[in-house]
């Protein structure tokens, strides 16, 4: 219905924003609808303006920039409907040293509500977790964990 | 609901019995390219039910089940055992039945004859049982508490059509 | 030919004169998210005449002038300079008449009218000339030497049909 | 023509295996046509086998194994029709340390013929460079180079 979707639409992107400033320290964001006439039947283009540039489609973003906003929006749908654990799949591939320290931070402070697994190949994001799983394939084909607590 | 570890045996490049515990707040999966972290996270989704993780990589049943190397003969089964634990104190129920347990463990089965098997606290039950049970345990929701690799990416080259199916299916 | 050096102006987030040496075989380009790496790329596609590289991040003509910040004005119009040196002995030619310097200067100015001009070694020519130039001189095949970012991704995700467009470009 | 495209095909399924064998170390690979009797109609599938594994549809194969396939086969493609130069951006994202360092010898090796210009975030990558160049954006909106020798 009209109403669950707006809602749903108006709370995603007050997270969108919220979740966006915390991982680019600043700039602003938002996903707008393509026909404010047809809200249940047309598209939704995300916008977004890291600190001192100016707002523009994502698609015109850096490689770093469309990763770590289109991160935020799945994060801001993820807050919406929480489920207390989260689990990441190399999200932070292309990221710079700042941008990661900056997902860390934001790891960090949503883990006393929701739990995270996370893989990466990451030093920096390795070094937030207290427990840290190595996967290997020493006999080809076949994986095997080795677990380490820190 | 918190996840306390997965178990799985025959689930994809897991051909042994394999356990990870999850005692902490952050834990990380670490390793080189191609060895199994993406099937280990595969296997999170498969066993709450998640039908279309990853579908991109080939869509038939036996995906999922150990397929065998020069030295191992494939599996008959893939199973995945999810272990979790309650942290609130409403009631949980399964099937109209009340669970009093603290601990809760949820088990998915495929056969290579395609049959599938569910499991709740070692109770046989059929997938809607458990997605319901996920759904009222606010576990129902998986499908956004996990971002596989690729989704990123996906999104971005999505046409903005396909991007609303994403708030759609929140709302 | 190999690169010797790249200048640019209004390119892009290069809004000020910028110069950048090729001195050694191997160079690297870093910096932080968002810096302007992969416009120093489009750059050197974009002086060699390729028209496609990232072109999926926005079409139009002003997607490569200097669009202006809330403290800069947009800039009029875009060049990129291109110096290679000549390593080989045989002839370069352009448009039939003799190159005889080791030194070859490739540019191309972008105006916000849309007007284009190319020139070689300072001499105004046709974008056919120069693309001609660049296929006798062993530079006609920039599109195989550059792979963007995204490229790789967009290789697997291309239809089997679209795939096989880049071998026939190639034979 | 029918000739052309088979002799670049064949040309190009032998570098890629040549690259793809240097970059995994072993294994096997190669581009298959999906219709032997319409060859100049039909799509091309890739295979891959990473050393110990079976050989399956690129698809098939791990996120970072995928991208290291393709960056072979667009190198083959490069080797059949060179150009003297080779400019790469981030095409080392999504490999692990093995794989990166696979990748740098197969670039130091390549360099004696060809000149190649990288953008990375990769700290091996950037050991292999002899010349460095910083992109920054101090003032918000305006790249500038800071340039290193080493
Ligand atoms: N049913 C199966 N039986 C046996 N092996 C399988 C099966 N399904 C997938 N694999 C193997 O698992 C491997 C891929 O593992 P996975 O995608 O988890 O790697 P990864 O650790 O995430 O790597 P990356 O860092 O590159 O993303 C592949 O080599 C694939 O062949
Ligand atoms: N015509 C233009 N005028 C001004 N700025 C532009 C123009 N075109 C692109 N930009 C800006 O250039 C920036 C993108 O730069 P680029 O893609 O080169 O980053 P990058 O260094 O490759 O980052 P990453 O490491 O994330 O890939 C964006 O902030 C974009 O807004
Ligand atoms: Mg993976
Ligand atoms: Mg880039």
């Amino acid at each position: 219905s009209r109403a669950l979707f707006s809602e749903a639409f108006e709370a995603v992107n007050l997270n969108f924003k919220e979740v966006f400033q915390k991982l680019f320290g600043g700039g602003d964001c938002g996903m707008r609808l393509l026909d404010e006439e047809e809200i249940l039947e047309c598209g939704i283009d995300l916008y977004a303006q890291p600190p001192g540039k100016r707002l523009q489609n994502v698609m015109l973003l850096s490689g770093g920039e469309k990763a770590l906003t289109v991160f935020a929006l799945l994060i801001a749908i993820f807050m919406f409907r929480p489920s207390g654990f989260c689990v990441l799949d190399e999200v932070d591939a292309p990221l710079d040293d700042a941008n990661v320290r900056r997902f860390g931070t934001l790891v960090e402070e949503m883990s006393n509500q929701t739990q995270f697994i996370i893989v990466t190949h990451n030093k920096r994001t390795m070094e937030m977790a207290r427990a840290l799983h190595g996967v290997t394939m020493e006999e080809p084909g076949v994986s095997k964990v080795i677990s380490a607590q820190i | 609901l918190q996840l306390e570890a997965l178990e799985l045996v025959g689930f994809k490049s897991f051909a042994g019995k394999t356990r990870v515990v999850f005692p902490e707040r952050i834990t990380a999966i670490i390793g080189p390219n191609g060895c199994g972290k993406s099937n280990l996270f595969d296997a999170i989704g498969w066993v709450l039910g998640e039908q279309s993780a990853r579908s991109l990589r080939g869509q038939k049943m036996d995906e999922f089940i150990f397929g065998g190397t020069k030295k191992r003969k494939r599996s008959g089964l893939a199973e995945v055992k999810l272990h979790l634990k309650r942290t609130g104190e409403e009631p949980l129920f399964l099937s109209g039945v009340e669970l009093d347990s603290e601990e809760v463990e949820i088990s998915r089965r495929l056969y290579r004859s395609g049959e599938s098997h569910y499991f709740v606290n070692q109770r046989r039950c059929r997938l809607m049982d458990v997605q319901r049970f996920l759904e009222d345990s606010g576990l129902g929701y998986a499908g956004y508490a996990m971002i596989a690799q690729g989704k990123i990416d996906s999104f971005l080259t999505a046409k903005p059509l396909d991007r609303r199916q994403i708030i759609e299916e929140a709302a």
